[in-house]
């Protein structure tokens, strides 16, 4: 998406060769006009695919998840990492590994929100592991709802996430991907 | 706002007097139509203020505030309530009590993102006793920044927060005002 990615170009900073910074326009301060045209995009990519709901995790996810929402005029669903004051139903629950904390934590969705007969499009800004989106994606699977695809904002396409992902059969729209953080440059994956 | 108290009156659950459980359309189900029309009501109400930017909290206040943000044509910056991968800037910080839980939490913004020529709109998806807003608000007024005004999704009017915050001098729109939860009921402020 070339929009998104002259985007990263002109406001992204590069922190480390593993780590972009991208604080201006999705993880602090948001572009609403940006994430309208991602909802846009994924909308466009998934339209064809009877996607029933939306399934993404607090809180970067939050946003292009719910523009991708009013594109396709489906519900999106939250995945909570803590306790929240009336998520008290019964529920699914996934564990995901965090590299960086060296910690598992638990991620969960009430299960009223899913059954086998939705067709889940799953939507997170950042792909790097992937462990949170396979966590996703199990959440889905305990509901015995279609994953319909995993749609993502960046992906790292040089961290083992995507590939494993693919190699699972799940479909992964990148809007953008990124092949190097070398040399304090961000590199996108068809100008090698 | 009359689609949203329909909402409420229609999937809200009040689980005891002094809560009431809306997961089904803004805190774990999301509604993007509604949101998108409580993105515009917001507008509507604050379009004559100069608002520059619009300030929120994670997680249930972004949607709201990214609807909110599209129709104003302005950034969203959503405080963060726990530690974050790249928010390592220079920050503002507040500290927000909580009653049910008993603990004193900070919440953070980069200075990056706010000015004293800044006029920012909080917006926030619950107004109880009010810590959060005035948590928001604590982040504004350390940056010189003009406070235009909260935008509340749902204020609970039995408790102190909307009436202390208006005690302080700030303009609360709140688009649904609940007067009671008593008898399993939700009574909206116009209808004692
Ligand atoms: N900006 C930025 N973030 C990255 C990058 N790579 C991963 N992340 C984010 O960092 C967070 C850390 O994830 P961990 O669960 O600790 O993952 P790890 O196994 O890779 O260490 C995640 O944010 P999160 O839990 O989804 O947080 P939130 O923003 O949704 O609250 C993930 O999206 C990157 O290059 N840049
Ligand atoms: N559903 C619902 N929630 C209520 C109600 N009253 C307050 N809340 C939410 O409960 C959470 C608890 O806030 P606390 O900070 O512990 O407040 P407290 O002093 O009132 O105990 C807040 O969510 P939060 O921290 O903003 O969580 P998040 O959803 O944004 O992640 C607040 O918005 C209510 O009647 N119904």
């Amino acid at each position: 998406m070339e929009l998104l990615k002259k985007k990263i170009r002109d406001e992204g900073m590069v922190l480390n060769e593993h780590v972009l910074k991208v604080d201006s326009f999705i993880n602090h301060q948001m572009d609403p006009v940006l994430m309208k045209e991602m909802g846009k995009e994924f909308a466009k990519r998934f339209k064809d695919n009877g996607v029933t709901k939306i399934l993404t995790i607090e809180s970067s996810g939050i946003a292009p998840a719910i523009m991708a929402g009013l594109e396709l005029d489906i519900p999106v669903i939250f995945a909570r990492k803590k306790k929240s004051l009336t998520l008290t139903d019964d529920l699914y629950t996934s564990k995901v590994y965090s590299f960086t904390k060296k910690e598992t934590n638990t991620i969960t969705v009430s299960r009223k929100f899913f059954s086998e007969d939705d067709t889940i499009l799953i939507i997170d800004d950042f792909l790097a592991n992937g462990h949170a989106a396979f966590g996703l994606a199990d959440l889905a699977n305990q509901a015995s709802a279609t994953v319909a695809g995993i749609g993502i904002v960046i992906e790292k396409a040089f961290q083992p996430g995507g590939d494993e992902l693919r190699a699972r059969g799940y479909r992964v729209e990148s809007l953008a991907r990124i092949s190097s953080l070398k040399h304090k440059t961000v590199k996108f994956v068809e100008e090698q």
